[in-house]
């Protein structure tokens, strides 16, 4: 009852928590050429734990805002624009915190929970797994 | 020193589930 693919239906962040189910939701995601969405929710987590000392986490902040919210990605396409402006004016007053990309991760969630999370579930590579 | 991608990388890779 509690096998990998049992847990992968149950939510979201069971599946993300599971190094295969997210690596074949990785792939699927490729097949959607919407792989940015989920390297940017692994780079949020990435983020928030590490050290605000180190200054490698500024320009890791840069980096993330850089590659997915400044341009006009799939990721930046699905964030409220108040949320944007909140992480440019971070980036540009050097203000970094580890909370930084909380909403915009959440932001980008929720989208996948209610989008591209449905959609695996019922597809070939799912289905072809199980 | 680094590059920004490289960064990026081992920061997504840090958060990527482990084979348990």
């Amino acid at each position: 009852p509690d096998s990998p693919l049992s847990r992968w239906t149950k939510s979201l962040h069971s599946l993300l928590g599971d190094q295969d189910g997210a690596l074949l939701f990785r792939t699927f995601l490729e097949r959607q050429k919407c792989v940015d969405t989920l390297d940017f929710w692994f780079a949020c987590n990435g983020f928030r734990q590490m050290d605000l000392k180190d200054t490698k986490t500024h320009r890791v902040a840069k980096a993330i805002y850089k590659r997915y919210i400044e341009n006009n990605s799939i990721v930046a396409k699905q964030l409220k624009p108040a949320t944007k402006t909140y992480i440019r004016d971070n980036i540009k007053k050097q203000h970094i915190d580890s909370a930084m990309f909380d909403q915009a991760q959440t932001e980008i969630q929720t989208n996948m929970e209610e989008n591209a999370y449905q959609m695996f579930l019922t597809s070939d590579i799912y289905l072809e797994y199980v | 020193i680094d590059s920004e991608d490289d960064l990026l990388q081992e920061c997504i890779s840090s958060a990527m589930p482990k084979k348990k």
